[in-house]
């Protein structure tokens, strides 16, 4: 565990914690993709199976089981509790179009064609491109609300200290994975876009980020 | 499965 790994975990959490937080406090959960939310929901329950296979350390249990619980939360907030305000007609991106590709590829390029080892590489791949259908969202909207942009921030950030945290393992640990890595880096280029708008428009004074 | 790699990052 180095410092890189350990902020971009809390940053993913506090990702995590704000986008479930925010649709508590306003009671509405507009302009937030439920599509996305059931991706990410997706990828942390075919990722983390492994909770029932091997054990790691405390930490990574707990953590595993604080990202799943809130994924779902945050789906049951969106579909079920507040699904009154939850924007579905601007919610159109195709997911299949997603899931579909990514399992083939999981299936075709993976570590070791196991079922277990299978579902860790979906979840892999589906994670790099779960934020697009909320990406879409907004650029059709135009707009995203500030806690949405600070969300997806965390989101960004959490990546990018991935890949940090990546080539420090390379170099004092000869730790390489091919497959995390190549999704990590298609991952934190979606976000890059989004990044300099967020820092451009956040130092206006806007509480508007307009992606077009 | 024997070798079968543990993913330690979450």
């Amino acid at each position: 565990m180095n410092i890189f790994r350990l902020t971009g975990d809390l940053s993913h959490l506090a990702a995590i914690i704000i986008l479930l937080l925010k649709i508590w406090k306003t009671r509405s959960c507009a302009g937030i993709s439920g599509k996305s939310q059931v991706l990410f929901a997706l990828v942390f329950t075919t990722r983390y199976l492994d909770l029932l296979t091997s054990f790691i350390s405390l930490y990574n249990t707990t953590m595993k089981i604080i990202y799943i619980g809130c994924a779902y939360a945050t789906v049951y907030l969106i579909y079920m509790k507040f699904k009154a305000t939850y924007d579905g007609n601007h919610d159109t991106f195709r997911v299949e179009f997603l899931v579909v590709p990514v399992g083939g590829l999981a299936f075709l390029v993976n570590h070791d064609f196991s079922p277990l080892e299978i579902l860790w590489t979906f979840s892999i791949y589906l994670e790099s491109v779960a934020i697009l259908p909320q990406l879409f969202m907004i650029s059709k909207t135009g707009e995203a609300e500030t806690i949405t942009t600070h969300y997806l921030f965390f989101l960004g950030l959490y990546r990018a200290l991935y890949l940090i945290n990546w080539i420090w393992r390379f170099y004092f640990e000869g730790f390489f994975d091919m497959i995390a890595i190549v999704a990590g880096v298609v991952q934190t280029i979606l976000y890059c876009d989004f990044f300099y708008l967020y820092v451009t428009k956040g130092e206006s004074g806007s509480n508007k980020i307009n992606p077009a | 499965a024997e070798g079968e790699a543990v993913h330690d990052e979450l």
